[in-house]
């Protein structure tokens, strides 16, 4: 539930933050 | 050969730049050198300069959708590391370094504030987490009342903001990271152990001799 997470575990999961994607050929 | 733009664009970097890095970094010269098969494939994404343009970057992690993003702006902000408008292939070996499963537990904890610092004042402040957190729903499709958001950010600010100023130090966001060790999850890529693996052609390109 987002209510229950604070602010910055909620940001952090912006896919955004994925850098995984940039080894992705 | 015959192209006068070769050389910035496609040359390997010189053998003792690759060392360098790889002596100023957790990678080793190989390693070093698969990044730059990375790195030349991003950077030709969209103008083959031997730079990677925010265009490129954007489009390296969106893939092929043109978006333009807070998170993603940032993330580039910090990689260009000279204040260029572009990342060249030593600003991203460096900053990827952060990223790598050995580095320090410090710079992963200075560099996650620096994202979150989003106006580069030396604190985290309460609307720059409010703009992000919009920014966040916005892109998931998301949907919180205003007032929620309020609640996440009071409990937020209580929990991190230890001396209750308003704003978020570099001392509490270490004490509050520590406590809270999921937020460092993505200052670590496991893939940078293999990258020799992920990008063999290196081999062909390489400028050392004992690899």
């Amino acid at each position: 539930k987002p209510v229950s997470m604070n602010a910055f575990e909620l940001i952090s999961r912006s896919q955004s933050f994925n850098l995984e994607n940039l080894f992705e050929k | 050969m015959g192209c006068f733009h070769s050389k910035s664009a496609r040359q390997f970097p010189a053998q003792e730049n690759t060392a360098n890095l790889a002596a100023e970094t957790a990678f080793t010269v190989s390693e070093v050198e698969a990044l730059f098969e990375l790195f030349r494939s991003i950077s030709s994404s969209v103008v083959d300069d031997g730079l990677i343009s925010k265009e490129e970057f954007q489009l390296a992690i969106f893939k092929n959708k043109k978006k333009d993003n807070l998170f993603a702006n940032r993330i580039f902000d910090l990689f260009d590391v000279k204040k260029k408008g572009v990342i060249d292939f030593e600003d991203f070996v460096r900053s990827l370094n952060v990223f790598h499963p050995n580095a320090s537990l410090e710079d992963k904890i200075a560099f996650s504030f620096r994202l979150y610092d989003l106006h580069n004042t030396g604190f985290i402040e309460r609307p720059e987490v409010k703009q992000m957190l919009i920014a966040l729903l916005f892109e998931s499709d998301m949907k919180l009342a205003d007032d929620v958001i309020e609640t996440i950010l009071d409990k937020t600010f209580v929990e991190a903001d230890l001396n209750q100023d308003g704003k978020i130090d570099t001392e509490e966001w270490e004490t509050f990271v520590k406590k809270n060790p999921s937020l460092l999850k993505i200052m670590t890529l496991p893939y940078l152990r293999d990258i020799t693996t992920s990008f063999p052609s290196f081999i062909f390109n390489s400028n050392v001799d004992e690899i």
